[in-house]
């Protein structure tokens, strides 16, 4: 562990807890994309089928459990939470999302480490993170002005991946055979598409004004 | 042989 891997996974969970705070406190999930939400929960579930078989730490098992139960409690509330769900965008957030799912699906059953059941759902869950924000942006676009909470949790969860690949710089400088450019080139993507959110965001932050990303 | 230690990663 690095401080770039614990400052990346405090982010995260930095970006979940806004996101609760968002929902809970308004009751709304206005702004937050439904489908992003559950690529997430995916990503989680796809890449954390070792949970029970792979014991690596404490903080590894408590931060997975954290991770997949969040998300899913987030996609829940949206679909179920009878007065949350009415605050979704539905008509808002049509990104086909089932192409970025068979995407990532087939791309990891062409690129992964090994070709075992696990490896596989892991470079799948590492490819579908990669897109997983695209919904989230585009829904971002159409509803003009972002609210504060939103913002941030965009942010966050874009800070989180950047702040990893710092810890792949590390580790690949300081551990002798750390090699994981699957994860590295999708990190890079993933960071990428946050680029023009950053700067967007680094705007109304400069000017003191409302986050407002063109359509 | 130990598993690759990068699954230790979130």
């Amino acid at each position: 562990m690095n401080i770039f891997r614990f400052a990346g996974d405090m982010t995260h969970l930095i970006s979940i807890l806004v996101l609760l705070l968002k929902i809970y406190a308004t009751k709304s999930c206005s702004g937050i994309s439904r489908k992003t939400q559950e690529l997430y929960a995916l990503v989680f579930l796809a890449r954390y089928v070792d949970i029970f078989t792979e014991f690596i730490s404490v903080y590894n098992t408590i931060m997975k459990i954290v991770f997949i139960a969040s998300t899913l409690a987030i996609v829940w509330c949206m679909r179920g939470h009878r007065v949350v769900r009415r605050s979704y965008d539905k008509e808002l957030d049509t990104f086909r999302h089932y192409f970025l799912i068979a995407a990532s699906l087939v791309l990891a059953l062409l690129v992964h480490e090994k070709f075992t059941f696990q490896e596989i759902l892991w470079a799948f869950s590492i490819y579908l993170e990669a897109v997983a924000i695209l919904p989230q942006l585009v829904l971002l676009q159409r509803s003009g002005n972002v609210d504060n909470l939103t913002g941030q949790y965009v942010f966050f969860l874009g800070a989180y991946r950047g702040l990893y690949i710092l810890n792949w710089i590390y580790r690949y400088f300081t551990e002798p055979h750390f090699s994981r450019w699957i994860a590295c080139v999708s990190g890079l993507v993933q960071t990428a598409l946050y680029a023009d959110f950053f700067y967007y965001y680094f705007l109304s932050w400069k000017n003191n004004a409302k986050l407002k990303l063109p359509a | 042989k130990k598993k690759t230690s990068f699954k230790d990663e979130l």
